[in-house]
């Protein structure tokens, strides 16, 4: 029975106009018209929104949001989906919002040769609003265990280079990118990795450059030529359903400050 | 034996009172993920002359009353949240993208007469 529309539900509408009904006059109709509109901006304000939300079908909660969620409201780590995960303490201590963002998955192949494929991830940070001022960001990859083929390979390990695309990708010949976060990985465990992105994303959105994304190399160590390439979750497996990709897929992550009130601090379990 | 009886006027004065919002009843659960509700509280009661030490008032509110004890037209002091604290919410906005955010001021830790 609400109104989907607003965030003032149906009944509580019905009974300011059940008021002025009361009341009687024409004009009082008006001003109480007058008085929810200034309501629902107060609420849209408080909220920080420019109007209701209205989530669609296919919107897809990240495990890792939900995690932080939990950790911030004092549960029990033993309740969380990736129980690996620690509380991103220093990102916090200076933001009061986090946000989440997957990528735009129409633009995600790099043109031109390399010895190395990249992949280009887009993250649309249009949505952070004006007055919020991002303080770090983190790029979170999956990756996945992998059988092993021999002892000797067992013992390799992935390079994982994250680098922001510094101009458009040109049809032809190599992207000019700068190296951001790197990290060297073993093939025989299943797990996030959380990569620092924040100069890229801060030159974005406090510099007001233009966001041409990030790239993502990841190279085999010793190099193998095939193979492993699905170590690490940077793009859709076909045979896998959606709902895999969904909670898998690459997640850029920012930390902001609005300007009010106090930053997110953990919370003790009373 | 007989359970103890408190004096009933002090359960009229102001104190804080247990108000659980539940987000489905205002119909926001399709975009707030978690919690699903809150404990918000309420402050209600009365602020009586002459006002006790525990009812939170201010040196404003005290005048106040003691106005209103000799001048019934001047309205004693009203009971409001003198003490707020800040909730955690997960939620979609408008663009279907995944929030957590810091509320300050969304619950009554402590209420009196101001």
């Amino acid at each position: 029975g609400t109104n989907h529309a607003s965030l003032i539900p149906e009944t509580g509408r019905k009974k300011v106009g059940e008021l002025q009904a009361h009341a009687g006059s024409g004009r009082r109709s008006g001003q109480s018209h007058e008085l929810l509109r200034g309501f629902e901006a107060s609420l849209l304000q408080m909220f920080g929104l420019r109007r209701r939300p209205q989530p669609s079908k296919a919107a897809v909660i990240p495990a890792y949001m939900l995690d932080l969620y939990r950790l911030q409201s004092g549960e029990e780590e033993e309740s969380l989906q990736d129980i690996s995960l620690r509380y991103p303490e220093r990102s916090t201590s200076r933001a009061n919002t986090v946000r989440s963002f997957h990528h735009e998955e129409h633009l995600e192949n790099l043109p031109g040769p390399s010895d190395t494929p990249r992949v280009r991830f887009l993250f649309n940070l249009s949505s952070v609003p004006e007055n919020e001022v991002i303080t770090s960001a983190e790029l979170r990859l999956y990756r996945e265990q992998l059988e092993a083929r021999s002892p000797a390979w067992e013992r390799g390990s992935h390079r994982i280079n994250i680098y922001e695309v510094m101009k458009p990708p040109p049809a032809r010949g190599q992207v000019i990118t700068r190296l951001l976060d790197t990290r060297l990985v073993h093939h025989n465990v299943s797990r996030w990795e959380s990569f620092d992105v924040s100069p890229a994303v801060l030159r974005w959105t406090q510099d007001r450059q233009p966001n041409h994304g990030l790239a993502v190399e990841v190279t085999p160590l010793p190099p193998a030529p095939a193979g492993p390439g699905n170590h690490v979750r940077i793009s859709r497996s076909l045979p896998q359903g959606d709902g895999d990709w969904a909670q898998l897929r690459p997640l850029l992550v920012t930390f902001s400050h609005d300007g009010r009130g106090h930053a997110l601090t953990r919370r003790a379990r009373r | 034996s007989a359970k103890h009886q408190r004096p009933r006027k002090n359960k009229k004065n102001c104190r804080r009172h247990a108000l659980y919002v539940d987000f489905s009843d205002v119909g926001w659960n399709d975009w707030i993920v978690a919690p699903p509700g809150y404990q918000a509280f309420y402050c209600h009661g009365d602020c009586p002359f002459p006002l006790a030490d525990h009812l939170n008032s201010t040196n404003h509110a005290i005048v106040q009353t003691l106005v209103n004890s000799v001048n019934a037209s001047i309205p004693k002091a009203c009971c409001v949240p003198t003490e707020l604290s800040a909730i955690s919410m997960l939620y979609l906005d408008e663009y279907d993208k995944v929030v957590l955010k810091n509320y300050q001021e969304m619950v009554v830790e402590g209420c009196g007469c101001r």
